[in-house]
């Protein structure tokens, strides 16, 4: 049996907002040490990877590790109909084909039980490589979400270009060009404000828009996100949930033939 | 010309 407890609904919701425009259909593994989740989108140009820790829920068993399939959509339609105050339990039986979705508000006053139909799906994993990386940028959220979203107004692709003390994001297009530059925080009150910048060596990649524009979708769970990157391999857009886990993408570069 | 790279080009099946 499963059975996992989160004292706000707004975090669960938040993770579905963040991956049903990417996927349509995923498996939620649970294991003792929590929830996780891996899939490509459909064309397999990006990948998602969600963990979300057994010490971040109020409750969490587990007997038995199991794979939840589910539709994503399905899920977080369901999930709406959580408040975000509500705590949330899912809950599902070892060879049980529903996942229980209880909400209960904050007084207690109002308990909601949904049950969604789980699938049987057999979906690719891929094994993820640790690996170092040349570049790593850490940003505003918000200010990330912003420039993909202006650039997109100009071109297809993102040229990103690190050098020591800061960052060069370009499109080029059919309008015309763009080049925002965002330079390294000297003194930073707030460290969600902050800028940083750590370069092991200059890199310059270029990757599709769209893309990145379904990853910040991720925005709301967390103040700031990072960007790794190393040449020729995929870039890795991670937003960290607060002592929870984290919702990673990777982003396959566009390479010049 | 540039392509569009594919995560199953870096990653390997697990």
């Amino acid at each position: 049996m499963f059975e996992c407890r989160l004292p706000k609904a707004e975090v669960l919701k938040k993770t579905m907002d963040a991956l049903k425009d990417l996927i349509k259909e995923a498996v939620w593994d649970v294991s003792a040490q929590g929830l996780s989740l891996q899939s490509m989108d459909s064309s397999h140009v990006s990948l998602v990877q969600v963990t979300l820790r057994t010490e971040g829920f109020d409750t969490f068993r587990c007997d038995k590790n199991i794979a939840l399939g589910v539709n994503m959509d399905t899920m977080q339609k369901l999930m709406k109909c959580a408040s975000n105050d509500d705590n949330i339990t899912l809950k599902s039986e070892d060879n049980g084909d529903l996942l229980s979705l209880i909400f209960e508000s904050p007084n207690g006053e109002k308990t909601s039980e949904y049950e969604m139909k789980l699938m049987d799906l057999d979906i690719e994993q891929l094994g993820i490589p640790d690996q170092e990386y040349s570049c790593t940028i850490k940003m505003p959220s918000g200010e990330f979400q912003r420039i993909c979203r202006d650039l997109s107004n100009i071109g297809e692709s993102v040229n990103i270009t690190v050098v020591k003390g800061g960052v060069d994001f370009s499109a080029k297009g059919d309008i015309g060009n763009a080049k925002i530059h965002v330079t390294e925080s000297s003194n930073v009150d707030n460290e969600k404000d902050a800028v940083t910048v750590e370069v092991n060596e200059p890199v310059n990649l270029t990757f599709a828009l769209r893309y990145l524009n379904f990853f910040t979708k991720a925005t709301p769970l967390s103040g700031q996100v990072s960007l790794s990157i190393s040449p020729d391999v995929p870039l890795v857009v991670a937003y960290e949930i607060e002592d929870l886990g984290h919702v990673k993408y990777f982003l396959a570069p566009k390479i010049e033939n | 010309k540039i392509n569009q790279g594919r995560m199953d080009d870096f990653f390997k099946i697990s």
